[in-house]
């Protein structure tokens, strides 16, 4: 464990529990991409099925629970509790265009063609593109609450803040993950528009509009 | 440089 792996999974754990408090507070979900949040439910899943098989410390352990009970915890608030706010008109990304070429990659381009292998490759895969339905859902209304966009930075600096962890294992534990890099940049780089809009407009007080 | 096989990694 290094510090920018500490504070990508802060930074991490922080956007889940703002996604959640704001959820909660408004009694709302507007603005709020359900698919992605289906998405982030399907990557914690199947990355973590090695819950039961492989314990590397309490602290892996506890937040991949987290993780995953988080995630079915959003979803239960959108599509059920506060579905009335879900906002279906907007949310129209197609997640199989998502779901299945990353499938079809995940069984082409991994480390090991075993099932758990199989699994996690798709769930690294699957991040680095889940926000989309989100990042889309956003540039369709044009805007986003603050409280989203800070939801949305967060989460989009805990894998950045995964390749700063990379690069310093890289050279100091001779550790690598082609996989995981790669897809962490792409994952990483989606966000930069949203990271532009968000330094020179919420961080001035300004609401995030996007030109519609 | 080895690639480690354990998913120590969140």
């Amino acid at each position: 464990m290094n510090v920018f792996r500490l504070s990508g999974d802060v930074s991490h754990l922080l956007a889940i529990l703002i996604l959640l408090m704001k959820i909660w507070k408004t009694r709302s979900c507007a603005g709020i991409s359900g698919k992605s949040q289906i998405l982030f439910a399907l990557v914690y899943t199947t990355r973590y099925l090695d819950l039961f098989t492989s314990f590397i410390s309490p602290y892996n352990t506890a937040m991949k629970v987290f993780f995953i009970a988080s995630s079915y915890a959003t979803i239960y608030l959108i599509y059920l509790k506060f579905k009335a706010t879900y906002d279906r008109n907007h949310d129209t990304f197609r997640m199989e265009f998502l779901v299945l070429p990353v499938l079809v990659l995940a069984f082409v381009v991994n480390h090991d063609f075993t099932p758990l292998e199989i699994l996690w490759t798709f769930s690294i895969y699957l991040e680095s593109v889940a926000i989309l339905p989100q990042l889309f859902m956003v540039s369709k209304t044009g805007q986003a609450e603050t409280i989203t966009s800070h939801y949305l930075f967060a989460l989009g600096m805990y894998r950045a803040l995964y390749i700063v962890n990379w690069v310093y294992r890289y050279y100091f534990e001779g550790f690598y993950d082609l996989i995981a890099i790669i897809a962490g940049v792409v994952q990483t780089v989606l966000y930069c528009d949203f990271f532009y809009l968000y330094v020179t407009k919420v961080l001035k007080g300004k609401q995030l509009t996007l030109p519609a | 440089l080895r690639r480690s096989a354990v998913k120590d990694e969140l």
